[in-house]
């Protein structure tokens, strides 16, 4: 089973996606949420990391660890970027890309 | 009256400056009135804090803090090849060293709590700070962020769509719905002439915008001008000058303690501090109202360089110092009798399509918008707080635009500054800039956009496509403003910052959480498999014995009618619930008998197994 670490979790060379599912959590509604969440990541090819942070329907899907030639990544992300935009729970998703900051 | 063994104390003269009076922080008052910080969490997003220091070690925050690089609890900064990582702790012991325990340096919320969340010490992205922002946001209070996006006089960037809702969540939900303290500093790209209104973080309405100036009250070489800046405190200028004492780390090369943190990131701890010790006097203050409070007591001061201008609502705002110096005293006295800002109240234009060519200065683009009573009468706006403009424009080289903003009133704001460094042909695709230069003066009123071209003529005519103002502020009027600018300067004497005068605070919201399970799904997927597995095979080999052992074994019966063991008449008489009754003992029966004094159970005869062997006593 792959092991993701939560949002927290750092997969170096790893692709990932924040997105974020129309509003489904609410009180009780919390699990089905998680459960829509696992199920999209899988379609997607992806594993589902958990909610990011404190924010409400939106959670990290990573790829599993592992280096990918370029190819593979392209692969990888065009099947996630297919499956996102066209899923009808996603109001936005976004590939995680490195930002870039300075101590001041 | 304030003493410290700390060594260095006597060197930290943003605290108290004995060589020259004044420019210092004056904060001894409020130590002296016993205000330090208790009660209060600072966090430091930084590189990480090493908090087993001895200055540190003893206000540090365990539950507040975080590694979201190696993602475990502790941010303690690793050490690298540059000898880089002691940037946050140097932060931390500005806020919080401890004082009096003959070590280095001491805090300027001494009493308070600082914790770490180690972030930068990494690769970084939008969930990362998001993630970061909200970290244990019912614990800390206070978010000390000393970093950005490079200031390379080029750059235009600022949190991402996540980092902006985490932004957004941390002042609607932290600190029990009173709103998360996001202090930023606000650059250090002086010497590329950067602005920090292109920077997100900085020009952001959420958050606290710092600058710095030096001993001697000038704007240092690495400041940023800014319309978007609060304040301004205290940090190391040129070589000449002091810069601010601190604890450092003792690792690598550190020495637990340094006489050289500077920039602009030495200034916005400092005000973190300071509004550690603002929330120590009255904990329910909103994030507004510690913004309101900063405009209101910020102090200008004599700077020939400076462009101070006076705006309708009284307030002295300019690009180098925003509205000004952050004294403690004035932050602390007039956070001791503050009620509350009323609700934020926004307004928002139409999306303003133009497609107008830029000229080349000295001529410029005018557009307009009229915002109009009936415009606000909805949301019931009638005093600006922030006002900020989204601009799409398009141009070959995006540092030769200038873009200025007049409110109503005629203040200006120069939003978007040239910068010679910054050749992007990309234009800008929806970016926002922002001012606070018109706080407090009345939001109705016509607005204009004033855009211009500073390069030369080589170059095709930038174009501005469209444009939205976006206003925010509260119902308070002019006069309200008047008002409690007095009720402030009143308070200025001390004579409310004491234990006996105290305003009532409502209680905050209960928010929960998010609870970090430990196990994964998966994890308990698994869990649950191999459970079952286990209970498979105990109820197949009980089975299994159960079968192979019943043909050997005689049938469970006793020899003669079982008798009940005597029980503890002690307990019988406190009445006791339960009685535990062994299923068989092996005594001699005519000992049983004898003891036995209970109902008489019959029971088969036993089997051929029992013959001959101590009879079992039921």
């Amino acid at each position: 089973l792959p092991r993701t670490g939560g949002p927290e979790a750092r997969s170096p060379g790893g692709l990932s996606w924040a997105v974020h599912l129309d509003n489904l959590e609410g009180k009780g509604q919390e699990e089905t949420a998680e459960q829509k969440a696992d199920a999209l990541a899988r379609a997607a090819g992806l594993v589902n990391a958990g909610r990011i942070g404190e924010l409400q329907g939106h959670y990290l899907f990573v790829h599993p660890a592992g280096h990918h030639s370029d190819q593979q990544a392209e692969a990888i992300r065009q099947q996630a970027e297919a499956v996102l935009a066209r899923h009808e729970a996603v109001h936005w998703h976004s590939e995680q890309k490195l930002l870039k900051r300075a101590k001041r | 009256s304030v003493h410290f063994n700390d060594p260095k104390y006597p060197q930290q003269w943003h605290l108290n400056n004995w060589r020259s009076p004044g420019r210092d922080i004056n904060v001894t008052g409020v130590w002296e009135r016993n205000v330090t910080g208790r009660g209060v969490t600072v966090v430091v997003v930084d590189d990480g804090v090493e908090h087993t220091i001895q200055d540190i070690a003893p206000n540090y925050s365990p539950e507040g803090s975080y590694d979201l690089n190696s993602n475990d609890p502790d941010p303690m900064p690793h050490p690298d090849a540059e000898n880089g990582n002691h940037h946050g702790t140097r932060c931390a012991g500005e806020i919080a060293a401890v004082p009096n325990n003959s070590f280095c340096a001491v805090g300027v919320a001494y009493g308070s709590r600082i914790a770490g969340i180690r972030l930068l010490d990494g690769p970084l992205t939008d969930s990362m700070e998001a993630v970061a922002f909200n970290k244990h946001y019912q614990i800390n209070d206070i978010y000390s962020c000393s970093w950005g996006p490079d200031d390379d006089g080029k750059t235009v960037d600022g949190p991402h769509q996540l980092g902006k809702a985490a932004l957004q969540h941390g002042v609607m939900a932290g600190r029990q719905g009173f709103g998360s303290i996001f202090v930023v500093a606000s650059g250090n790209g002086g010497q590329h002439n950067d602005n920090c209104n292109y920077d997100g973080y900085a020009n952001s309405i959420y958050t606290v915008t710092i600058g710095a100036v030096d001993e001697d009250g000038r704007m240092p070489f690495y400041a940023e001008e800014c319309a978007s800046m609060l304040a301004v405190t205290f940090s190391g200028g040129d070589k000449m000058l002091r810069s601010i004492v601190t604890t450092d780390w003792d690792l690598q090369k550190g020495t637990g303690c340094t006489e050289g943190h500077t920039g602009t990131s030495a200034a916005a701890p400092l005000a973190a501090g300071m509004i550690a010790l603002m929330l120590q006097v009255r904990p329910c203050l909103t994030w507004r109202d510690v913004q309101h409070i900063i405009v209101f007591t910020a102090t200008q001061y004599e700077d020939r360089h400076a462009d101070w201008i006076t705006n309708e609502a009284g307030f002295s705002h300019s690009h180098q110092h925003g509205f000004g110096l952050l004294k403690a005293w004035r932050l602390v006295n007039a956070a001791k009798i503050w009620t509350s800002v009323p609700y934020l109240a926004s307004y928002v234009s139409p999306v303003l399509k133009e497609n107008k060519a830029i000229p080349l200065s000295p001529h410029s683009l005018e557009v307009l918008w009229n915002v109009s009573r009936t415009d606000l009468a909805m949301s019931g706006l009638q005093t600006l707080e922030h006002v900020a403009v989204t601009v799409s424009i398009t141009h070959p080289r995006r540092g030769s635009l200038e873009l200025r903003l007049f409110c109503p009133s005629g203040m200006m704001s120069l939003i978007g500054a040239p910068r010679s460094m910054d050749s992007d042909p990309s234009g800008f695709e929806d970016w926002t800039f922002s001012t606070v230069r018109c706080w407090g003066e009345r939001a109705r009123g016509s607005y204009r956009l004033v855009v211009r071209d500073v390069g030369d003529e080589t170059l095709p005519a930038g174009t501005l496509h469209q444009w939205r103002l976006t206003l925010y502020g509260s119902a308070w009027s002019p006069g309200d403003i008047r008002d409690r600018q007095r009720l402030l300067e009143d308070a200025m004497s001390g004579k409310y910052l004491h234990d006996g005068f105290s305003l009532p605070c409502p209680p905050g919201l209960r928010i929960p959480e998010e609870v970090a399970y430990p196990i994964t799904p998966n994890t308990l997927k698994t869990l649950v498999l191999v459970g079952c597995f286990a209970a498979f095979w105990t109820v197949y080999y009980v089975l299994e014995v159960y079968l192979s052992q019943r043909d050997v074994a005689s049938p469970p019966v006793c020899q003669r009618p079982c008798r009940w063991l005597p029980r503890s008449r002690k307990a019988r008489e406190e009445g006791a619930e339960l009685e535990s009754v062994p299923l068989c003992s092996s005594k001699d029966p005519v000992e049983a008998e004898a003891e036995a004094a209970g109902p008489v159970i019959a029971a088969a005869a036993p089997g051929p197994g029992l013959r001959g062997r101590e009879e079992q006593v039921c």
